[in-house]
């Protein structure tokens, strides 16, 4: 993103093409921009209407040397293009330079592509150190019929916006989003990540400080874009700062906080029989170093140093920790604890002393 | 003769677009200083270079080397990698 993250405060945004290239046909100019702004929208709640005439909040022009901005562009090749961050007059437009051949085809530069870049400029994205980034700075052909964002530009564009049909999510009720103190908030899973506690519900995610009643919320898609929605149970290895996350028969690794771009893994592989389908919940003991999966009324035990389950599991739940009954929607370990987390209620239980020492609502953490 | 001659000449306009390039893109300033001089603080100038190549992945040397030269003349946007574009 650029410097002071500059945005656009509204949702809808209009553009207009100012003029045209005489290097191509003009519906070509028109459909290369347009499906350039698909692109942004495809992965953000923006949508971008096409306006003939008045004031737009994004330009596009096609400009020789200098042009007016104090910008001048150089003739053919060096600067392509340039665009300005979200903003009043100027700010938003994207100017491209005539001196370029431009085409929608590999020949000369693609307009698609430059354009795509330039937008997101024009949208508050900054470069991108990564060569696979359209927000990459040196121009470079991609596939046009494989082409997509990559996972940066992604992660960039989402930071600032959301993900797409979405607003951006707030902590707090105010129709978008996940409501935090909403008295029957249930949560899919909730883990530690790192010094934050992370509670999960349907594509969002909330993240905190434990000690803080302040949260974040952001779209799982938003912070790793190739994880599902709908996560189900998760745990924290703190002294391999590594997340394992759970849905269906399948399971991811966040390791130093970067989701490991291995294929998800079945469950199966750590122990569990055919018959399981999902999981629950899962905590981990550190006293102990093992993972504890709850399914339905019994939950497994799972070695992390052996990567073994262990024998003699399942066990019921109610027999081995006491007052604690069937089923667990989420679970997570904190200071000698595990907050255990079933439908709007939590309990706190004392892991040495294997015994409850708190009731809870669900929501107890955001200090509503 | 001829060969060292067309050698500097040839390494002073690879400096001179090394300068127009890091003052466009990295926020080079020249603080008045002739560009035709080349008196501008070498420090500063490899420091430039170095922040270029790092942010491009290259082998940070703060040398004018071929792979920085090359990329340097790859066509771009004009937005700077470093600094706001006003």
């Amino acid at each position: 993103t650029m410097p002071q993250r500059p945005v656009w405060n509204k949702r809808s945004l209009t553009y207009r093409i100012h003029n045209y290239t005489p290097d191509m046909k003009r519906e070509d100019v028109d459909y290369a921009i347009q499906k350039a702004f698909q692109v942004w929208s495809d992965v953000t709640p923006l949508k971008f209407r096409r306006i003939h005439a008045g004031e737009a909040d994004i330009v596009i022009r096609f400009a020789y040397r200098d042009h007016g901005d104090f910008n001048s562009f150089d003739g053919k090749d060096g600067i392509l293009a340039h665009a300005f961050g979200p903003g009043s007059g100027i700010g938003g437009d994207a100017h491209f330079d005539e001196a370029e051949t431009w085409s929608k085809s590999t020949q000369g530069r693609n307009l698609f592509l430059v354009a795509v870049h330039e937008l997101g400029h024009s949208l508050g994205l900054g470069h991108s150190r990564d060569p696979n980034a359209i927000m990459y700075p040196n121009y470079r052909h991609f596939d046009l019929n494989t082409f997509h964002l990559s996972a940066d530009d992604v992660r960039g564009i989402q930071s600032l916006y959301g993900g797409p049909g979405t607003h951006q999510p707030k902590p707090n009720p105010d129709g978008s989003g996940p409501a935090a103190c909403d008295p029957n908030l249930t949560f899919d899973a909730v883990t530690t990540m790192g010094d934050k506690i992370l509670f999960f519900k349907d594509r969002f995610f909330w993240w905190k400080l434990p000690e803080s009643t302040a949260a974040g919320v952001s779209s799982i898609y938003s912070v790793w874009p190739t994880l599902p929605s709908g996560i189900q149970a998760a745990y924290e290895v703190k002294d391999r700062n590594q997340v394992f996350l759970f849905k269906d028969d399948k399971y991811w690794l966040i390791s130093d906080l970067r989701l490991q771009p291995n294929p998800p893994k079945r469950i199966h592989s750590l122990g569990f029989p055919e018959s399981v389908k999902k999981i629950d919940a899962a905590v981990f003991n550190p006293f102990l170093h093992k993972a504890y999966f709850f399914v339905d009324n019994q939950y497994w035990r799972y070695d992390v140093k052996r990567q073994l389950m262990d024998p003699t599991y399942p066990r019921l739940i109610s027999k081995w920790f006491p007052g604690i009954k069937p089923k667990i929607d989420a679970a997570f370990y904190f200071k000698g604890h595990f907050y255990f987390f079933q439908g709007s209620n939590q309990v706190e239980y004392d892991v040495r002393s294997q015994r409850i020492t708190k009731r809870l609502k669900s929501n107890s953490w955001f200090g509503c | 003769a001829p060969l060292t001659h067309n050698n500097r000449s040839t390494e002073k306009i690879d400096v001179t677009f090394a300068i127009e390039y890091l003052s466009n893109f990295y926020n080079l300033h020249l603080d008045g200083t002739p560009m035709t001089k080349m008196k501008i603080n070498n420090n500063f100038l490899e420091e430039k270079i170095q922040e270029m190549q790092q942010f491009f992945g290259l082998k940070v040397t703060g040398q004018l080397d071929s792979s920085t030269l090359e990329l340097m003349h790859t066509p771009r946007c004009g937005v700077p990698d470093a600094q706001h574009f006003t």
